[in-house]
């Protein structure tokens, strides 16, 4: 095969009760990433070029969980990672816990190609994208409303049971990424 | 969390993972996506990227377990360590994974109800589906 290219847009338990125009939406959604992909590596774009591309639309949709849509943390607010690795170099580059930029995924491609480290994390994380001058927006920008009220569930759900944050018996049901 | 792996025309193989992480996690909790040889993994033979239950993916190691499974097993394909990372390694509702090997095999899959995924390749195979 001259190329393959293969995204994911999240796991777990998805109803099979959706509306169907809400599946519907998934689908287009779905569909338009892997189109853009397959544009690009026809047209012989590099892998990590793609990645990216293929990464900062599904980033930019609010459906998804990453960049904007992304979960609420308990103190409520938004804390991004992302990862990028080139397989054929083994160079790699990650960012966790950031907070105002945009599109985590380029962030990780400059820890990769402009550091000699492999992840920065938080405040760290933070001041290299200022040094990088990465495109970054303001917290409610990551804002969407289903996320807001899957906190607020979460939130109560915690009052309810009186149950710690550390109980295993919270994180059963919980403790996805 | 979104994930993408790619081969190019010039071969080379890469991942992708970006997430928002798991709703109401506490303060500094890190899952498996920044993780390199867990949600997020490329090596010379394979490119993968994770989604689901961060903590199990982690401890599972699993995008590195799938790369090793592929180099050091003899004969062994994509299919076969996908399948042994997600039905032999975790367990049920723990993680969805994809991944595409040197030779343009695809791969996508969960052990969940469902993922959200779509591949193709310059062959005409291509899919968009959510459940199994």
């Amino acid at each position: 095969k001259d190329w393959a290219i293969v995204l994911h847009g999240g796991a777990g338990t998805i109803s099979k009760d959706l509306p169907d125009s809400v599946k519907q939406a998934y689908m287009n959604d779905l569909d338009e990433a892997i189109s853009i992909g397959e544009e690009a590596l026809a047209n012989g774009e590099s892998a990590i070029d793609v990645v990216q591309k293929v990464i900062n639309y599904l980033e930019d949709n609010p459906k998804f969980n990453a960049g904007k849509g992304a979960v609420f943390t308990h103190e409520g607010k938004h804390e991004l990672d992302a990862a990028i690795m080139v397989g054929n170099t083994r160079n790699a580059g990650a960012v966790t816990g950031v907070t105002s930029v945009k599109n985590p995924i380029n962030l990780a491609r400059m820890v990769m190609e402009n550091s000699k480290h492999v992840m920065f994390a938080g405040e760290g994380a933070e001041e290299f994208a200022i040094e990088m001058d990465v495109k970054r927006v303001n917290q409610d920008y990551f804002y969407t409303q289903r996320r807001y009220e899957a906190y607020k569930r979460a939130i109560a759900e915690d009052s309810e049971s009186g149950l710690l944050d550390s109980s295993e018996d919270y994180w059963e049901d919980d403790k996805y990424g | 969390t979104v994930g993408c792996v790619v081969l190019d025309q010039e071969g080379m193989l890469v991942a992708g993972t970006s997430t928002g992480g798991m709703t109401n996690k506490m303060y500094g909790r890190v899952g498996d996506v920044p993780i390199i040889g867990s949600g997020t993994y490329a090596s010379d033979v394979v490119a993968v990227s994770m989604t689901g239950w961060g903590e199990k993916i982690m401890r599972a190691v699993s995008g590195h377990t799938v790369s090793s499974y592929m180099k050091f097993k003899e004969g062994a394909t994509l299919e076969e360590a996908g399948n042994y990372l997600l039905n032999d390694v975790l367990e049920p509702g723990d993680a969805g994974m994809i991944a595409v090997d040197k030779y343009g095999n695809m791969y996508m899959n969960m052990n969940t109800s469902g993922m959200f995924r779509a591949m193709s390749d310059s062959e005409g195979n291509r899919e968009v589906a959510i459940w199994e």
